[in-house]
């Protein structure tokens, strides 16, 4: 695991924490249920709790889905290419794609369709960042830079965890065996096993 | 777009499509190795400074395979857990056309991935005692 320079992390007094979406993406139920299971992978590990705010202004985290430039200096792609970027602590600034084609349903193993991207998996990711890790050369860890499309990766690996955990401490409700790395299934752009 | 289940992914998506991704045309340089001069690897080098491996770009950058294209690679390949060769194989570019993460690896110059570890951290790293 890695971290920002300097180490950013929520301060002390701020472990509660909520989120909220941009309201122009008039997201769904199920959109945000998938932000909430993301966030949760988080909070089960770290004594921090995320919640869900109707007001977008005054949420901790705002989660947004933009195309190409979008105002901070980072603009996105197009379909693949980066699919997502996330600030260092304490700006909460949430970035996606919205070029992707997001498969909100945790069934994007079965598919062979290369430019389909489990929008869980990418979530935890971010959410990663967005409390202080930056990348991890280990390759089951969720801080792992890239994602193969047709890949589900949502479960911190003991990376993440030992990261997570060294800037926050504990959850006391943790008993260590929820952090396993389950990569479901990595296909390559020539459909094939990887 | 938002899809609630893989199969109501229209068909016009689905893997015959010939639309291009962002970083497909990378394909066009593996195999290419330090003294090259290939068009368009100037947009390789603005992909290695996007992520923080080559930490500035000149205003005028090149086609050339140089020197800091070179030292890009072999960190990045050292990132990714990849044989340092300062060459672009096919492994290197396979990782490179990944969809990935927005965030640089490297910030600020610094990064406690791989290529930021001692080599002794490092579990290719051969230990021999003396007798």
């Amino acid at each position: 695991y890695s971290y920002f320079p300097g180490t950013p992390r929520w301060p002390s007094n701020r472990r509660d924490l909520t989120y909220g979406f941009v309201p122009e993406n008039q997201l769904t139920d199920d959109v945000k249920q998938v932000f909430a299971n993301a966030f949760g992978k988080w909070s089960q590990v770290i004594p921090m709790t995320f919640n869900l705010s109707d007001d977008y202004t005054s949420a901790d985290i705002k989660i947004g889905f933009f195309s190409g430039d979008h105002g901070d200096g980072e603009p996105f792609d197009g379909v693949l290419g980066t699919l997502a970027h996330a600030f260092s602590p304490p700006s909460g600034r949430f970035h996606l794609d919205s070029a992707e084609n997001w498969v909100i349903s945790s069934d994007i193993t079965t598919s062979t369709l290369s430019s389909a991207v489990d929008l869980e998996s990418v979530a935890v990711h971010e959410i990663g960042h967005l409390l202080g890790l930056g990348h991890s050369s280990v390759e089951d860890a969720i801080m792992y830079p890239t994602i193969s499309s047709g890949t589900r990766k949502v479960e911190l690996a003991g990376d993440d965890v030992e990261g997570i955990q060294a800037l926050y401490g504990s959850n006391p409700n943790y008993n260590g065996t929820t952090a396993t790395s389950v990569q479901q299934r990595e296909t390559s752009d020539s459909g094939a096993y990887s | 777009h938002f899809f609630p289940n893989i199969s109501s992914i229209p068909s016009w998506l689905r893997p015959n499509s010939t639309k291009k991704t962002a970083w497909d045309e990378f394909q066009n340089f593996t195999g290419c190795r330090p003294g090259d001069k290939i068009n368009g690897l100037n947009k390789m080098k603005q992909y290695f400074h996007y992520f923080g491996y080559i930490p500035e770009l000149p205003s005028n950058i090149t086609d050339d395979f140089d020197d800091s294209l070179e030292s890009a690679i072999k960190t990045y390949q050292k990132n990714f857990n990849l044989e340092p060769t300062g060459q672009l194989d096919s492994q290197t570019i396979q990782q490179i056309l990944r969809p990935r993460c927005g965030n640089a690896d490297i910030v600020n110059g610094t990064t406690t991935m791989n290529s930021g570890k001692p080599v002794s951290n490092n579990t290719s790293h051969l230990h021999t005692v003396g007798h």
